[in-house]
């Protein structure tokens, strides 16, 4: 049982880095242009007949679009950038949160840190005591390790989770893109990263990407499956890298794992005579002992 | 995988002087006929075998079938561009042992070819001895489940930007590095599975590296090539 705790600990223990050394962006309105040169208006001969080109709203998440002739420019609020505001600044280049992770946010100061429990904001330097007030739910008992800031949940049956915080009920169904519950944790033990973590910034799917809000991922670190993966995942990071894990999430009873193999009785051998009559029928066990 | 879990699929392996090479996949469509890449053609047919019902391929195995290539069918059409190979699709005949082909068992079957399309988002398998993130090829056959993506998004500028023409699609993983073919896989079937009944919907063809981020695995749409192919078989059987 040590030795499991000892692990669990681990498998979430990480110092924080700094990954970004970009040069500090405009920090207010930024102005972005479209793609046509100076010279192109004056060299094709645009006339005032010309198409509004901010007519199409080409300005996302509420930018201003500013005429210029035959050109756009998109004021971007904060944190948007681009020429379409289309991206999301990182706006966590100059915060660092020790024992936890900086976020995205939508409204001012557009960041702010998610400290691992016990560290506590603004910038989860300090540690209160990890037991006191209880954070294990569910009637969990705290169990304070050695090293002042570790903790062990032990959850009552069927409870589970680093604050015994998941009940029986929540498994994902059929669909897996369908899971809301709240299981915030990898296979391996990692706390998932939030979706709108500065880190998942450049990747394709985070808190920011379109339709978020349709796939259940917002300002959270709950597992999901936005791409119908086999069971709901999460982005982690590991070795000061992000990678992503399938969630530890049961299914729910009633929805056996997904097999490749037909449900169907395997189709009898043909005859010697009546050979490869049938195609696209393996004759294997569809389960395999371990 | 396990043994018989792809019947249809099959080893070209090169003849050497010391122990036969495999280097492409193929996959059984009738007992006489195996259809592969065509990029993996670059040897006559003498210097080719077919293994069928194959599992380890540094082992003599009970169950498995082989023969000899009587002929080899590249597509007309087959060409490398900016090497990318388009219409990447051959059909092997092999040569009958004492008056027959390949022989109905557990290990070797023939898989169905589709006359639908699967939508995006379909899961479909592959499987091969192909490069491992360890190793250049696989003694054992490996396989995966990969995800059909739709030719919009796989031509997107991230993506394959527009290189991808109608005898090809993409199957895997647009945003996470997940499972892949790689170099060894090609020829070998994607399936994918309807009413219970496995189809091969694409041959292992190309991709940008293996299993990268934003640049998953081409494979050979079965579909396009479907009248060729029966075409091809009915005029030699005659």
């Amino acid at each position: 049982s040590f030795l499991a705790d000892l692990l669990r600990d681990e498998a979430d223990e990480y110092e924080y880095y700094d990954e970004y050394t970009q040069p500090e962006q405009e920090p207010f309105l930024q102005q972005q242009f479209s793609e046509d040169p100076d010279w192109f208006e004056s060299f094709f001969g645009y006339s005032d007949t010309k198409k509004d080109p901010c007519s199409s709203n080409p300005c996302k998440n509420n930018g201003e679009c500013e005429n210029r002739g035959s050109r756009f420019s998109c004021l971007c609020p904060e944190p948007y950038a681009g020429t379409t505001c289309e991206k999301v600044k990182n706006m966590c280049l100059e915060k660092r949160c020790h024992r936890g992770d900086c976020l995205i946010t939508l409204t001012p100061p557009y960041f702010q840190c998610s400290c691992n429990h016990p560290y506590n904001s603004p910038d989860c330097r300090q540690a209160s005591s990890p037991c006191r007030p209880n954070p294990c739910k569910n009637g969990g008992t705290c169990i304070r390790h050695r090293i002042r800031s570790k903790f062990t949940c032990e959850c009552p049956e069927p409870f589970r989770g680093r604050f015994c915080e998941i009940g029986p009920d929540d498994c994902y169904g059929e669909a897996s893109s369908e899971y809301r519950g709240k299981v915030n944790q990898a296979a391996n033990g990692k706390t998932c990263l939030h979706w709108n973590s500065h880190l998942l910034l450049d990747y394709t799917i985070n808190a920011f990407m379109e339709d978020a809000d349709a796939y259940g991922i917002g300002e959270h670190n709950f597992c999901r499956s936005p791409d119908e993966d086999e069971k709901p995942w999460c982005y982690i990071r590991k070795n000061h890298k992000v990678e992503w894990d399938f969630c530890d999430i049961s299914p729910c009873s009633g929805t056996a794992e997904e097999s490749p193999w037909p449900t169907d009785s395997p189709t009898d051998p043909p005859g010697s005579n009546e050979m490869f009559k049938i195609c696209g029928q393996p004759e294997i066990q569809r389960t395999v002992k371990r | 995988t396990t043994a018989g879990k792809h019947p249809w699929m099959a080893s070209l392996q090169m003849k050497t002087s010391k122990r036969n090479r495999h280097f492409c996949g193929g996959v059984l469509i009738k007992p006489c006929w195996v259809l592969t890449a065509g990029h993996c053609i670059e040897q006559p047919a003498e210097n080719l075998q077919v293994v069928l019902g194959k599992q380890n391929l540094k082992k003599r195995e009970h169950q498995e079938q082989i023969f000899d290539v009587e002929k080899i069918i590249v597509h007309s059409k087959y060409k490398e561009k900016d090497g990318i190979p388009h219409n990447d699709i051959a059909l092997l005949k092999l040569k009958p042992v004492d008056g027959h082909c390949a022989v109905e068992t557990k290990y070797v079957k023939t898989v169905c070819l589709p006359d639908f399309f699967f939508p995006a988002g379909t899961d479909c398998f592959i499987s091969g001895w192909g490069a491992t993130e360890t190793d250049e090829v696989s003694r054992q056959l490996l396989d995966a489940n990969v995800k059909l993506i739709s030719q919009r998004k796989c031509n997107s500028p991230t993506a394959y930007d527009h290189v991808l023409d109608e005898s090809m699609f993409c199957a895997g993983n647009l945003q996470r590095p997940r499972a892949d073919s790689c170099q060894g896989d090609s020829g070998g079937p994607l399936t994918c599975i309807e009413n219970g009944s496995y189809y091969v919907y694409g041959l292992v063809s190309w991709g940008d590296g293996c299993g990268l981020k934003n640049k998953p695995g081409v494979y050979t749409q079965v579909t396009t090539f479907l009248s060729w192919i029966k075409s091809k078989i009915r005029s030699e059987s005659r």
